[in-house]
């Protein structure tokens, strides 16, 4: 179903964007977070 | 019934902070988007939502993260992040929100996350800051908002279809409707033979009002309908040759075995709740047994000569009970009008010559659900169902919820079931952009 896919979760890298600059931290995410 | 103000705004923030009320999860609701998802969105999930405390132009559109410090159904409460525990400028949004989103997106889509102006100069450097603060915490899905949206497209009832639905106006007979419009998963009828425009009726699509095309010949239901209808009906029901338009089988939950196998007898006696007064348990008849284990019910004391209130209830349906029910729990049971002193159901069974419907005939199945006492919804208000109102649980008997609309007497109470699709979390009606009816204010008397 649709929210299969965000039932399940893991850890990923996910990208920050500030006004410093980008960089990316680990979260635990969905498994479709790109 | 309640009329209130529609496409009012209703802010349910500062009246779930001063009534310190809970709210149903969203879980609770089988019929609503992401309903099983919801017990990952927790206290402490991160999001990015728009910066609304900044000292550059208003034009320029930037965010921030925030943590949800706190979940009410939809709704939540923000914290911006480097506020730690000061919440002096916490803020409520709603989690199906457009403008909710997981973190991640502002660097998917090239926007910028900007610290709000009253804690830029808190830290000198941001980004070790949320480095340590973001790491090993959890965001949301991506495109919570479109996912949600695109669960409900996933119904078969589209706008456009004909199907049965219960006549308001004699709810012991059903009238062939069409979809005019859906609602997050509410659909506005229009009556095909009404001659006036504007005659709706509201009922989610797995109401137990509404049937497919063919339904009431195939159970024996009154209908009132034209001649060429019903003669149509027969080759649709018979053939299986349905048209585009023709809402089919198919497209409707499918309804419980009853227990057992065994069958309702007409003149049973049982408890049910009063269709025309939902705040009412009553003594009530089976007056017809229908095909496909459906019953026509009449409420003692209040049934009209023609039967024209009698109403469809299934067998396994939970707004019928056996007698003794009310007394079981503790509930108030309204006797058949012009019952003097106590109503006893032995003395009653006698004066009318009838018999008790055995009590395995009804569904005892109580499901999981987690309504408790005290909690907020969002109900419909039945007697005006275009209408939903803000509303709380005051009691929970097995599976069977009263719902109070708030601001309102008691009379006006309904019971419901709890998987009921008429109920919803709180800002629900937010995220389906339907109007919803606040609290009713009572208004001082006004002296010039």
């Amino acid at each position: 179903g649709l929210s299969d896919s965000v039932k399940k979760w893991e850890q990923k890298q996910v990208q920050i964007k500030t006004l410093e600059g980008e960089f990316s931290v680990t979260m635990w995410a969905s498994e479709d977070q790109s | 019934s309640l009329r209130g103000e529609t496409g009012r705004v209703f802010d349910w923030g500062p009246y779930l902070m001063t009534s310190q009320a809970s709210a149903v999860s969203v879980s609770c609701f089988k019929h609503v988007p992401m309903h099983d998802c919801w017990e990952q969105m927790v206290e402490g999930v991160l999001v990015e939502v728009p910066n609304t405390d900044l000292d550059i132009g208003k034009d320029v559109k930037v965010y921030w993260i925030a943590t949800v410090v706190k979940i009410c159904g939809y709704k939540i409460l923000l914290r911006y992040e480097g506020f730690g525990s000061d919440s002096s400028k916490d803020f409520w949004s709603n989690l199906l929100s457009e403008d909710v989103h997981n973190v991640g997106w502002c660097a998917t889509y090239g926007r910028i996350l900007a610290p709000p102006k009253s804690i830029k100069d808190k830290h000198s450097d941001w980004k070790e800051f949320l480095i340590k603060r973001l790491t090993g915490t959890r965001t949301i899905p991506p495109h919570f908002h479109a996912k949600a949206l695109e669960w409900l497209d996933g119904h078969k009832l589209k706008s456009g279809m004909q199907l049965e639905v219960v006549n308001k106006m004699c709810v012991s007979a059903m009238r062939l409707a069409v979809i005019k419009d859906i609602i997050g998963g509410r659909l506005r009828l229009n009556y095909l033979d009404s001659k006036e425009e504007n005659d709706e009726f509201w009922c989610h699509m797995t109401s137990p009002l509404i049937h497919p095309v063919g339904w009431s010949q195939t159970v024996g239901h009154k209908l009132h309908a034209s001649q060429e209808y019903i003669n149509s009906c027969l080759s649709k029901i018979t053939m299986q040759k349905y048209g585009t338009i023709d809402a089919t089988p198919d497209m409707f939950p499918k309804c419980k075995d009853p227990p057992h196998g065994l069958t309702f007898q007409v003149g049973m006696k049982l408890e049910a709740i009063d269709p025309l007064n939902l705040s009412a348990i009553c003594i009530a008849t089976v007056m017809k047994v229908l095909r496909n284990n459906y019953l026509m019910i009449g409420i003692d004391g209040s049934m009209a000569e023609n039967g024209s209130d009698w109403f469809c209830y299934h067998t396994t349906s939970p707004c019928i009970f056996p007698v003794g029910f009310c007394k079981i729990n503790n509930l108030e049971l309204t006797p058949p009008r012009g019952t003097k002193g106590p109503f006893k159901w032995l003395d009653y069974l006698k004066q009318t010559r009838s018999v008790a419907a055995p009590v395995k005939l009804f569904d005892k199945d109580i499901p999981k659900h987690g309504f408790r006492p005290g909690m907020k919804v969002e109900a419909v208000d039945l007697m005006e169902p275009r209408l939903i109102c803000v509303a709380t649980v005051t009691k929970v008997i097995g599976r069977l919820l009263r719902i109070h609309f708030d601001g309102w007497e008691n009379n006006y109470d309904q019971w419901i079931d709890c998987q009921s699709p008429d109920i919803y979390p709180v800002g629900w009606c937010e995220v389906m952009k339907h109007s919803l009816e606040g609290p009713r204010t009572r208004l001082e008397t006004y002296q010039p």
